[in-house]
């Protein structure tokens, strides 16, 4: 574990809680993408399978156990229950976002790093990860609006992965053969995605103007 | 950290 890393699931853990927190002190998911979250809860659910069978540490059982029962819980609020359902836009969150999945699986079935039904799984939940923030940021551009706590959101979201990429910079010169090149070009990608949402947020934030992303 | 090509993140 190094400060990188811990800084990273800080951020991960800040931008869930975040999220969970509006939706549970507001009753309202506005603006909120469901697709989104639907497609973390299946990238934790398909990341975290050894959860059962592998240990790591308590820390790491923790978390994962926190991410998973988060995002399920999200995704629980904003389906059933009876007053944050109401405030769902269901018919601006349209994206395609199955249309997501099966080139991801395509991809963990092609390149991986070991041919294991857990390895293609969790090599396919990274490649998810890297994309799965798409519905939120399609849906941020047609709603136009983007209220504080789910701009922080995206922040967070963001960052820890940001973070991520210190640390397998960090482990690359300090330990050896730490080389894992799937998941240092997914989570590139990823970054990258939300490195554009940010530019435009702070040029609207700069500009003192609605957040206008590109088409 | 844990043995090579475990996955020790989250």
């Amino acid at each position: 574990m190094n400060i990188f890393r811990l800084a990273g699931d800080m951020t991960h853990l800040a931008s869930v809680l975040v999220l969970l927190l509006k939706i549970h002190t507001i009753k309202s998911c506005a603006g909120v993408s469901l697709k989104t979250q639907e497609l973390y809860a299946i990238v934790f659910a398909t990341r975290y399978l050894d959860i059962l069978t592998s240990f790591v540490s308590i820390y790491n059982t923790l978390m994962k156990l926190i991410f998973l029962g988060s995002s399920f819980s999200i995704v629980w609020y904003m389906k059933y229950h009876k007053t944050v359902r109401r405030t769902y836009d269901r018919d601006q969150d349209t994206f395609r976002h199955w249309f997501l999945m099966l080139p991801c699986l395509l991809l963990a079935l092609l390149i991986h790093e070991k041919f294991t039904f857990f390895e293609v799984l969790w090599t396919f939940s990274l490649y998810l990860e890297a994309v799965a923030i798409l519905p939120q940021l399609v849906l941020l551009q047609r709603t136009r609006n983007i209220d504080n706590l789910t701009g922080q959101y995206i922040f967070l979201l963001g960052g820890y992965r940001g973070f991520y990429i210190l640390n397998w910079i960090y482990r690359y010169f300090t330990e050896p053969h730490y080389v894992h090149w799937i998941t240092w070009i997914a989570g590139l990608v990823q970054t990258l995605l939300y490195a554009d949402f940010f530019y435009y947020y702070f040029l609207s934030w700069k500009n003192n103007k609605k957040l206008q992303l590109p088409a | 950290d844990s043995p090579k090509g475990f996955h020790d993140e989250l």
